[in-house]
């Protein structure tokens, strides 16, 4: 599903005076219906790769092939239909839209897609309760704690029923009782075929998938797949 | 230092038509110089109750009195001051303006407290070295890691030698060695005498701090306090 040939990502600052390797000729293949995890230090350029993962992003050089079709050929418009229908993408900072409840949130990917609102709304009902926020769903963003908005972002990247879901630290914001909960609903995701990718910090985390990536300094130094427990 | 007495918060959304009941009848005596974590299911009121304890939001019923003033009568003047100059405020979601540097925003404490251009420039940057980011100060927030962001909050809340620091989930995005340093820099600033309050969802991080509360559905359910180790 996922082919990364010698990517790498510059950042430039400042009028290109200063400028940020942050990611040094990444090499991966991601198979369909894999769950892998993404760890490493801060600033090690997690974030940076599933950026460019969930095509939000462009590599300075390199080829990332999605699905069999170059990505860094397709058009602005063709890269949006791939990303609305093919990708499911929960954010570090969630990146909720301040001025929408939990529910409006959750039906946006719906939206994009043309479905028709009242399905929209019953997806997007089921994924809150998914997630444990049925008593929230009208609440706006600043109203809800960090780890329920956290968990909106979820249900949001979840309710389109995606091929690919990127979760860069899903569980960051959660409480362990609440963090088992996503990850049950993550690996039972995976279990139906759909391929999952996550960033985490916990090694707990990490440990419930069976392939782990490891970055340091924007380099992949590890890949360690373990037999399924 | 910090004393609260019978403390509720409702939160009241949609022209006060649905109600939220975030802390209920909070009594609790935090006293100088201790180290204590906070913690809870994700919506247990853990951010509420510390948004109260950094005058940043008022209680809807109950007594809260800091360092022995009542702060209920203070004026908001008299509240800004001493936010300023007792308290340094982690945010769980950071909190840092957009449009300034890493130091500049480090600064920020200082420049309300009136410190001279040269001397703030000085702290801020030594601030920035403890949580090691001497490498990133002239990056805007949109231009570090989840991480980066998070202890560039950390040092903008030490930078002013504060005599309380609120620390909302501030590991929550860093890795195992860089939350242990935090942690490391959080216990020494308390062994100075620095009463630190900090409000965790990972038991290793509350296993470090000699007390332990523990918030469900809005209420202090737990106060452990465990022999210094
Ligand atoms: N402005 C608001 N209006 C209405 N309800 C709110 C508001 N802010 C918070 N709440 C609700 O109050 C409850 C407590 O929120 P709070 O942010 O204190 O929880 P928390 O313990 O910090 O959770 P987390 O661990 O997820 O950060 C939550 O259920 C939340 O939905
Ligand atoms: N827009 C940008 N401009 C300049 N540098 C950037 C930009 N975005 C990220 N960086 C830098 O690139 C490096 C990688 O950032 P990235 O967000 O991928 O790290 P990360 O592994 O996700 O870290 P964390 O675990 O803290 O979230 C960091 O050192 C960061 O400072
Ligand atoms: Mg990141
Ligand atoms: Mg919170």
């Amino acid at each position: 599903l996922i082919e990364l040939k010698n990517i790498n990502k510059v950042y430039s600052m400042g009028r290109g005076s200063v400028k940020v390797h942050a990611l040094k000729d990444i090499s991966l293949t991601i198979d369909e219906g894999e769950l892998v995890s993404i760890m490493g230090p801060s600033g090690s350029g997690k974030s940076t790769l599933m950026n460019i993962l969930g095509c939000l992003d462009r590599p300075t050089s390199g080829e990332y092939r999605l699905d069999g079709q170059i990505v860094s050929k397709m058009s602005s418009d063709g890269l949006a239909t791939v990303r609305n229908r093919t990708i499911g993408f929960v954010f570090q900072s969630f990146n909720l839209l301040a001025r929408y409840s939990a529910v409006s949130n959750v039906e946006m990917p719906l939206v994009y897609a043309g479905v028709p609102p009242r399905r929209r709304n019953e997806l997007a009902l089921r994924a809150l309760e998914m997630v444990g926020l049925s008593d929230r769903i009208d609440h706006k963003p600043a109203e809800l704690s960090g780890g329920q908005q956290q968990r909106v972002a979820i249900a949001r990247a979840l309710v389109g029923s995606p091929k690919l879901i990127l979760a860069d630290e899903p569980t960051g914001n959660l409480d362990t009782a609440s963090s088992q909960e996503v990850m049950r609903i993550l690996c039972s995701l995976n279990e139906q075929g759909i391929t999952v990718v996550l960033v985490t910090h916990e090694p707990e985390i990490a440990s419930m998938t069976p392939r782990v990536l490891t970055l340091r300094d924007g380099m992949l130094v590890e890949d360690a797949r373990r037999p399924k427990q």
